[in-house]
């Protein structure tokens, strides 16, 4: 790494001056809030927005010309963005670049926004052309983290990270809304699995959730960046081709969300089935809801009022072969159901009974954690099938239509 | 002897990058030998075959899509 020069403090204002029209808004916000959580989750920084007024970092885009730039960019290629060394903090990009998010196509906001970042805190470019500050881009990377060149440059600028204090009166103060760690994919249980609006699959795991393709995975968000006003750690998350109603658990209480907006009155209390869920999944051969915990269930139809009084359940009663306590489930677009637990997962065939063979790893099936193999596998497919071209975004946006949205199961099914 | 397109091409991407150095005084002409340094340091850095010759590979990385700011590498930095 190179150190450029460094800011005398180390919390920081943004301000966010325009946003590209190549996404949408939340989306491209989202992509330069977590450029930032890059940096402020490696060494002792703190960022903080402000609407108006001067800020330390100021990001905008521009074209070939620009009233405030005298660096004009070039047009679609070539130069991407550029940024000012500390202490002047002006981070400009290309606005006639095609900027994207959780897809191989175009320039990824998140990467470039945080490579220039890395700029506006000091750093100059690394020589490791792996480095997010190698100075040519080098394409969309779905589970993109900082290069230990990189955390060592910012490090040597700012310190390292200082552990958070157990003190209890800090606990006190302590914000409610201070992420978890990042998960990593390859590794740990899923908290949930849900087979989203337009097929897109969802893996739910502490405070972050990611889109799983054919080709790769999406780009990890926060749970409350994509759905506003859920929290992380969620106990279960079901969506309804019927309805086209999203449902997730967590405790005693449920969200309803229809796409990314909350419907009116919720979170409301369970009152009906148990708290502390275990699972959920809609299966399309009876339009059902099927609810989970320990080793009972409840079958739950979503548009008639549901005589609970019989359930629980048993799970096996139903579902042969299937652990108990699971952690997550889903019936997704290829028909089966798979059960999830640890980090294995179970496929079951269409009388709901495991195949055999399983269970088989969830790392390697679902999250393309296979470093052996070049060509991403597909669940319960081993690693024969090829990878189907689908380009998916991280949210449900109008834009992004794929291969994925036209084998999704539907209602019709 | 006069620079073709694709030389000239090359010559302003290690200006612009700074691989090579505008002269302060004097006309903005560089010996070939100049170049080939600043080809060679463009080559180690980008992890490129080094013979400081503009070759294809050369002329591959310097179409790719980029940050703005200038490059610190060269002959003394990389050693």
């Amino acid at each position: 790494y190179l150190l450029l020069g460094r800011w005398r403090k180390k919390h920081l204002t943004f301000r966010i001056l325009n946003l590209p029209s190549t996404l949408p808004s939340h989306i491209a916000r989202e992509a330069l809030l977590q450029a930032f959580r890059y940096w402020s989750e490696v060494a002792p920084l703190t960022f903080q927005e402000v609407q108006a007024g001067r800020a330390d970092i100021r990001l905008s885009f521009h074209g070939r010309q620009s009233l405030y730039c005298s660096n004009a960019f070039d047009g679609p290629g070539r130069v991407l963005a550029h940024a000012d060394i500390p202490e002047l903090g002006s981070v400009h990009f290309d606005e006639d670049e095609l900027w994207t998010e959780g897809t191989y196509r175009g320039v990824n906001l998140r990467i470039i926004a945080a490579h220039e970042l890395g700029h506006a805190l000091g750093l100059g470019h690394s020589r490791y052309t792996k480095a997010l500050m190698a100075p040519v881009y080098a394409g969309y990377r779905p589970y993109f983290r900082l290069h230990p060149d990189d955390v060592a440059g910012i490090q040597a600028l700012y310190g390292k990270k200082i552990p958070e204090t157990t003190d209890e009166e800090e606990e006190e103060t302590e914000l409610p809304t201070e992420p978890g760690p990042m998960p990593n994919p390859c590794s740990g249980e899923l908290d949930a699995v849900m087979l989203g609006p337009r097929g897109k699959t969802y893996a739910f795991r502490g405070d972050y959730v990611w889109t799983v393709t054919d080709a790769g995975l999406g780009p990890l968000f926060r749970v409350s960046a994509l759905w506003e006003g859920l929290p992380g750690n969620l106990d279960a998350a079901v969506y309804s081709p019927r309805t086209q109603r999203i449902h997730f658990f967590k405790g005693d209480k449920v969200w309803r969300y229809i796409n990314f907006k909350m419907a009116p009155g919720f979170p409301k209390k369970l009152n009906r089935i148990e708290p502390n869920l275990d699972a959920a999944l809609f299966w399309p051969l009876n339009q059902k809801v099927f609810l989970f915990k320990g080793s009972g269930y409840w079958q739950w139809d979503e548009l008639a009022l549901t005589d609970f009084s019989r359930y629980p359940k048993p799970i096996k009663g139903l579902f042969t072969g299937v652990p108990d306590q699971p952690s997550a489930a889903v019936s997704w677009r290829d028909g089966h159901v798979y059960f999830f637990k640890g980090g294995e997962y179970w496929r079951l065939n269409r009388q709901l009974r495991v195949e055999k063979g399983y269970p088989k790893s969830v790392a390697q099936d679902w999250m393309h954690c296979h470093p052996q193999t070049p060509e991403p596998t597909l669940p319960g497919e081993g690693t024969t099938r090829s990878v189907t071209g689908t380009s998916l975004a991280t949210t449900a946006s109008a834009v992004d239509t794929d291969a994925v949205s036209d084998r999704t199961p539907s209602a019709a099914d | 002897r006069a620079l073709g397109p694709a030389e000239e091409a090359a010559v302003d991407y290690l200006l612009q990058y700074g691989y090579l150095q505008k002269p302060l005084e004097g006309p903005q002409v560089f010996r070939p030998e100049d170049i080939a340094e600043a080809l060679r340091a463009f080559q180690e850095a980008s992890e490129l075959p080094v013979s400081g010759q503009l070759d294809d590979a050369v002329r591959a990385r310097m179409r790719q899509p980029r940050c703005g700011l200038e490059d610190p590498f060269n002959q003394k930095t990389l050693k």
